[in-house]
C-alpha cells in the first residue's frame, strides 16, 4: 500500500471540510489543520490523524475549568446573551439542577421589556417551586435587580438566578444597561455576580465570537452555556471563543425541559463535532 | 466595500498581469474563503463557485483591462440575482380569510414576526386576526396576546379544549375569521427542530387543515452552517412559500440568507431589523449581497 503526500492532503482536506461544516470557522480551522500537519507523521493514515485532531480539540476545550459553583453560597448567577438563545429556559434548567440539594433559590425576571418575558419565568418558577422576583413591565431592569438583591440578602437565600433580556451585542445602550446591572450586584454583594453565563445558540456561526467579545467587555463573563445541541448544529463556533477569550464551557442544553441540561464534556463534544 | 479576503483576491488578480485559467481558479478560491467567513454553507459556496466559474473564465473577462473588477461584478450580480431580483409581496389572494403560517426553529423570532406582519398589513388596510397554536412554551399565548393588544389588533384566544387540541383551534379560528371578516389569519406555531419527526408531522397536519396562502420560514440571520439543514427539511416536509430573516440589526454577515434561498428555492420577502413591531423591512437582495461580501 503506497502512501503519497497527495493522500495526506486529501485527509487534511476532508478534516477541513468537517470542521468548516461544524461552524469552527475558517481562521480557526486553518490554524488547527496547520497544527495537525505539523504534529502528525508524514505517513499517518486517516484514523491516526483524526485521533490527533480529537486530542488537540479536547485539549483546547478543557483548558479552563468547567467546574461550577455553587460550592460556596450565597451564589449569584447572571444569564446574558443575544435574543432567543435560551437564557430564560436555561436559567430554569439550572434552578432545577441546583434544587436537588434543598437550597433556597430565587429567580429574578429582569427582562422588563419583551412581551410576556416575566410571565414566562413566573411559570417556570411555579413548576420548580422557586420564588420569582419581578417588576413592573417597562421598569428599569436595574431596579428590579436591585430589589431582588435586597430581597435575597434579607431572606438569606442560597442562590440568586438573574434572567436578563436578550440584546444585540452591538447595541451600546443595551450593553451599558447590562454593565450597570452587574455593577449594582457587585456593589451590593461581595464577589458577586459569581457566575455570568453567556447563553449561546449552537447554530450560530462566526458571529458567536463577536458576541462573546462584546459581552465579555460589558458585563463580564465567567463561562458559556451552549444550547440547542439536540438539533443538528455542532456548535463549533465555541472553539474560537475558548481559544481567544479563555472562557470555559460550563453546560450544554439539549432540549426544552428542565432536565435537558448537562455539564460540558470536551470528549463528548469533540466526538460529536467530528462525527 | 468588500471583505479583506475579497480585496486580497482583487489585488491578486490585478498583480497577475495576464489572467489565465489557473490564476482565476486561485482568485475564486479566495472568494470561496470570503463566503465561508460570511457563514454561507460550505456546499452552497461550492455550487455558487461552479456557477461563477464559467462566467469568470469567459474570454472577454480574462482579456479585459480590469479583470478583477469584472470578476467582483460577476460575483455581486450572481449573488444578488440568487437572493431574489424583485420585491416580493405577501400572498393575500383568494377568498378571505387569507392565512399565514409562521414556522421555524426555537427562538428564531416567529412570535415577534407575527406581530410585525400584523402591523404591516393593518397599515395596508387589512384587519388581521392573530392565533397561536404554541401550547407548549410557557406564556407563548400571553406573548402573542400582549403583542396584539399593543397593536390594537384582534387575538383569537384558545379555550381549554382548544389548548388540548390545537388542530380544532385552527378550524375554529378560520371560521371565526370568516364570520367576523378578519383577514389575514396569522398563525404562530411553536418552535421545533427539523429532526423532531413527531413535531414536523404535527406541523404538516396543521398546514393541511389551514391551507395557508403563505408558509413563512422564519430564520435567524446569525445562523451558520446549519441554516441549510433546517430550511431544507422544513421545505421538504412542510413546503414553504417564503422566508423572513430576523435579527439583521446585528452584525452577522448573514450568509445564511444565501444558504436558505439556495436550498429551498423560496424568496426572502422581509427582514427583521429589531425587536419593535415596526422593525420589519422589505428584503433588499442587493443590500444583502453587499453585506455578505463586505
Ligand atoms: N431544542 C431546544 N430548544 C431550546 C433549548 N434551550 C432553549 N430552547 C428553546 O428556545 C426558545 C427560546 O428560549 P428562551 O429561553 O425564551 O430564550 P431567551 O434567550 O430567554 O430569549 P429572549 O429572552 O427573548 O432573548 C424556546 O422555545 C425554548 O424552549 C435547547 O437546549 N434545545
Ligand atoms: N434584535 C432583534 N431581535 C429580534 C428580532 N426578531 C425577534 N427578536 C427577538 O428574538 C427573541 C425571540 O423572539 P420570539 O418571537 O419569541 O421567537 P420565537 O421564534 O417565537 O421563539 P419560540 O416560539 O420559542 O420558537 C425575542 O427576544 C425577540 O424580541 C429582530 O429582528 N431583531
Ligand atoms: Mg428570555
Ligand atoms: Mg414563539
Amino acid at each position: 500500500l503506497l502512501y503519497s503526500g497527495k493522500d495526506r492532503e486529501k485527509i487534511l482536506d476532508d478534516l477541513t471540510e468537517t470542521l468548516l461544516l461544524s461552524d469552527v470557522g475558517i481562521e480557526t480551522t486553518e490554524k488547527i489543520i496547520q497544527s495537525i500537519r505539523v504534529h502528525s507523521e508524514k505517513t499517518a493514515l486517516f484514523p491516526e490523524i483524526k485521533k490527533i485532531l480529537e486530542k488537540e480539540l479536547v485539549k483546547t476545550l478543557s483548558q479552563y475549568s468547567s467546574e461550577v459553583k455553587p460550592n460556596t453560597t450565597p451564589s449569584v448567577f447572571m444569564f446574558v446573551g443575544v435574543n432567543g438563545g435560551g437564557k430564560t429556559t436555561t436559567l430554569a434548567k439550572l434552578a432545577h439542577l441546583f434544587k436537588k440539594n434543598g437550597t433556597e433559590i430565587l429567580l429574578v425576571a429582569a427582562d422588563t421589556f419583551r412581551a410576556a418575558a416575566q410571565e414566562q419565568l413566573v411559570i417556570w418558577g411555579k413548576r420548580l417551586n422557586c420564588p420569582v422576583i419581578k417588576g413592573q413591565h417597562g421598569a428599569d431592569p436595574a431596579s428590579v435587580v436591585y430589589d431582588a438583591v435586597q430581597s435575597f440578602k434579607a431572606r438569606k437565600a442560597d442562590i440568586l438566578l438573574i434572567d436578563t433580556g436578550g440584546r444585540i451585542h452591538t447595541n451600546v445602550n443595551l450593553m451599558n444597561e447590562l454593565e450597570k446591572i452587574r455593577m449594582i450586584i457587585s456593589r451590593e454583594i461581595e464577589n458577586a455576580p459569581h457566575e455570568i453565563y453567556l447563553v449561546l445558540d449552537a447554530s450560530i456561526g462566526r458571529n458567536a465570537l463577536s458576541q462573546a467579545r462584546e459581552f465579555l467587555k460589558f458585563s463580564g463573563l465567567t463561562g458559556i452555556i451552549l444550547t440547542k445541541l439536540d438539533g443538528t448544529a455542532k456548535g463549533g463556533s465555541v472553539i474560537s471563543i475558548v481559544d481567544e477569550l479563555k472562557l470555559p464551557i460550563k453546560y450544554i442544553g439539549v432540549g426544552e425541559r428542565e432536565e435537558d441540561l448537562f455539564p460540558f464534556s470536551a470528549q463528548e463534544f469533540v466526538k460529536a463535532l467530528l462525527s | 466595500q468588500l471583505s479583506e479576503r475579497l480585496q486580497k483576491a482583487m489585488k491578486f488578480l490585478r498583480g497577475e498581469g495576464k489572467i489565465t485559467g489557473k490564476n482565476m481558479e486561485e482568485a475564486l478560491k479566495m472568494m470561496r474563503m470570503a463566503f465561508l467567513e460570511a457563514d454561507v454553507n460550505y456546499k452552497v459556496v461550492k455550487d455558487f463557485e461552479a456557477g461563477i466559474k464559467e462566467k469568470a473564465l469567459d474570454e472577454k473577462v480574462m482579456q479585459s483591462l480590469t479583470p478583477a473588477q469584472q470578476v467582483i461584478k460577476i460575483i455581486k450580480d450572481e449573488l444578488t440575482s440568487l437572493l431574489g431580483n424583485e420585491e416580493k409581496k405577501l400572498d393575500l389572494s383568494g377568498t378571505p380569510p387569507s392565512k399565514f403560517m409562521l414556522v421555524g426553529l426555537q427562538g428564531s423570532g416567529k412570535t415577534t414576526t407575527c406581530g410585525k406582519l400584523g402591523k404591516l398589513v393593518s397599515k395596508q388596510g387589512k384587519k388581521p386576526l392573530f392565533v397561536s397554536i404554541d401550547i407548549k412554551r410557557p406564556a407563548a399565548q400571553d406573548q402573542l396576546k400582549i403583542i396584539a393588544h399593543n397593536l390594537n389588533l384582534a387575538f383569537y384566544e384558545l379555550s381549554k379544549e382548544q389548548m388540548a387540541k390545537p388542530t380544532k383551534a385552527i378550524k375554529n379560528a378560520i371560521e371565526y375569521a370568516r364570520k367576523q371578516a378578519f383577514s389575514p389569519l396569522i398563525v404562530d406555531t411553536a418552535g421545533r427542530l427539523h429532526v423532531d419527526e413527531e413535531l414536523m408531522e404535527e406541523l404538516k397536519i396543521v398546514r393541511d387543515i389551514l391551507q395557508p396562502n403563505e408558509v413563512i420560514y422564519v430564520g435567524d440571520a446569525m445562523t451558520g452552517q446549519d441554516a441549510v439543514k433546517s430550511a431544507q427539511v422544513f421545505e421538504e416536509k412542510i413546503g414553504l412559500t417564503s422566508i423572513i430573516l430576523t435579527k439583521l440589526d446585528g452584525d452577522a454577515r448573514g450568509g445564511a440568507a444565501l444558504s436558505i434561498v439556495s436550498v429551498t428555492g423560496k424568496p426572502i420577502k422581509f427582514a427583521g431589523v429589531g425587536e419593535k413591531l415596526d422593525q420589519l423591512e422589505v428584503f433588499h437582495p442587493d443590500r444583502m449581497a453587499s453585506r455578505i461580501l463586505g
